[in-house]
């Protein structure tokens, strides 16, 4: 199967709503320095699971459009991944942030997962993902700006660590 | 956990090589990875070394900056060949490479996804690389404004004569 | 002590305004150093903050990769100001550059070069750089061989018609 | 002043004698991947006086050309920089590395520097560098392959021992 298109709903630079693809087989991103080209990539990264860490940013609240300039266009934002598989078959993953309110001043963000508009828990997103063979946590298929040249820089211990998540 | 591990390794270092030689198209690099401990190999380390074409073994560390590119996308991809994500994401991999090394790359994707491997989703700032895609995705960002506000166009080159083969310069 | 400090800093913090301003072509760009602890500055931390072009404050990691590249030389070319070494070496700072900031990083560094401000040497795969410069020292290796063995070539540009502004590329 | 062009004796990849230059106001370095265009920046960083760790290796005999597989091809590795002043005076400055034979097995390696032939010791060719502008210790004009991002990200206490060390 593969990635058809994605949709985005104010996630970090892309406001509004916006609807990007379709993505063929092979399929590049281009443009200037500060466009976006980067975002789109967390974006998939973001649907697909990935903690705020490895997304640029501190807390999850900070992905809404706007935020990092404390003007942020809405108190949600989400990523909807359109996948195909090799039947022709649609499904649709998307993880949204919503804001939790716990009383008084702090509130917390959470993710709300869902797969073909049915709400799912993390766990269940995940399973769900690896059975297309998407594990996020080994990581073998995304590779962020300026990190290639540590994969092959690994220590030996790092590599076992590796190979233990794949098998 | 010793048979899983052993399994997923014996795959990767039977492919590692074959992957090294075709990314630097020379027959006489050298691609290899090895146990510290071969009774329990998921306690200790992994070693892999990369032999460039026509010279003789040293160590990782003193590779340059473009093979050391290269040695790591040998190790993706055949570890991809073990456990295949459907598709890949890869932000300025080619920032590194040379023209004919680029051109390696992308002709090695190029032939993996025809033949339906994987999907490759590349974020590049060079032509000698999207010009090999079948579409691409061109980010522009809205003038002025107090932040940035990204909007895509997306061209699909396979409509064009030479059909992204390398040719695509002249269309963006 | 606390003189010779103000005076390193008050230089740069007034110079590096209009260094990124003319790196990045445009006006409304920003970019300013402030101390943390202004009766004893070395004691405390520096801040750099950088405004790209129209858009508002925001903290520098949520900078691209190509914008802290244009950050990073504004700083690099204001503290050069004030403690002139008399050349640079700099080795590929065009990975993560589009040809756009590439030509006007390479604007910036020939017009100090010819106002004799200082001498650059700089590392580059892409023509869209090494087309700026005076004069190329092409890197080749002997072929076979059990180690690298390296050679080099030098090329005059400035003895062809357009003189190496940008126009190289036919006579790499 | 300027540098006019760097004489290399059996330095990494460069093996024999190799005289490389003239350098201009505005010279590129360019050829392919590994071909050996970080070696003649590392030639430049070392006759400076850098610290083998910024060399990319581990110790001062790594240097000699054939070393890292095994094969030294001498005892000894040399790189002259030929500086012109604005009055057109041209100086050498060299660094060589000499085999320091201490009794038994081990051997240490040290450097030899030389101001127009005459040999200098570590701290006077670090003054007479001073001189004209070179301050290694701040290394305010050598950005090392990959390096130039982390100038900008640097944390504010880095920043400040920057601006200590140009003061
Ligand atoms: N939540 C947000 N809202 C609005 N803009 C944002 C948000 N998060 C990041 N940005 C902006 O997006 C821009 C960065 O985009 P990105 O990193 O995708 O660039 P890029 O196209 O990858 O550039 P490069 O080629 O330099 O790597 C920055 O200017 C940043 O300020
Ligand atoms: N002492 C030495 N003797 C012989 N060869 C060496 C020595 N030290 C390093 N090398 C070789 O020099 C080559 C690296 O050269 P260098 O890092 O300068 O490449 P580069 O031209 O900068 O390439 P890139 O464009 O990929 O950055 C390596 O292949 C390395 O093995
Ligand atoms: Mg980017
Ligand atoms: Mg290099």
């Amino acid at each position: 199967g593969r990635l058809e298109r994605l949709e985005l709903d104010n996630f970090k630079s892309y406001k509004g709503h916006q609807i990007i693809g379709p993505f063929m087989k092979f399929t590049a991103i281009i443009g200037p320095n500060g466009a976006g080209k980067s975002n789109l990539m967390d974006a998939i990264s973001f649907v697909l699971g990935e903690q705020t860490r490895n997304l640029r940013v501190r807390s999850l609240k900070e992905l809404i459009h706007g935020a990092p300039i404390g003007k942020p266009v809405s108190s949600t934002a989400r990523v909807v991944a359109v996948y195909v598989d090799s039947n022709g078959e649609e499904t649709s993953y998307s993880r949204t942030i919503v804001e939790h309110k716990t009383g008084g001043e702090k509130s917390d963000w959470k993710s709300v997962y869902r797969i073909n508009d049915k709400t799912k828990s993390a766990s269940e997103y995940m399973n769900a993902l690896e059975e297309i063979g998407i594990y996020i946590k080994a990581r073998n298929f995304l590779v962020f700006q300026g990190a290639v040249e540590s994969i092959a820089m690994k220590t030996p211990k790092e590599r076992t660590q590796l190979f233990e998540e794949i098998s | 956990r010793y048979d899983e591990f052993t399994r997923a390794f014996d795959h990767v270092s039977s492919v590692i090589d074959n992957v090294y030689k075709k990314l630097c198209n020379n027959t006489s690099a050298q691609a290899f990875l090895g146990v510290d401990n071969s009774e329990e190999p998921y306690l200790d380390g992994i070693s892999y070394n990369c032999i460039a074409p026509s010279k003789r073994y040293r160590p990782m560390d003193n590779l340059s900056g473009g093979e050391k590119t290269l040695a790591a996308l040998a190790l993706l991809f055949s570890i991809h060949s073990f456990q295949p994500a459907p598709f890949f994401v890869l932000d300025e991999i080619d920032a590194a490479l040379d023209n004919t090394n680029i051109g390696r790359v992308a002709n090695h994707i190029t032939e993996e996804t025809n033949s339906n491997r994987f999907q490759c989703i590349v974020i590049s700032l060079k032509e000698e690389l999207y010009g090999h895609c079948e579409s691409v995705i061109g980010i522009y960002s809205e003038p002025g404004g107090e932040c940035t506000i990204s909007h895509t166009v997306t061209l699909d080159l396979t409509q064009f004569p030479t059909g992204g083969r390398g040719q695509s310069s002249s269309f963006i």
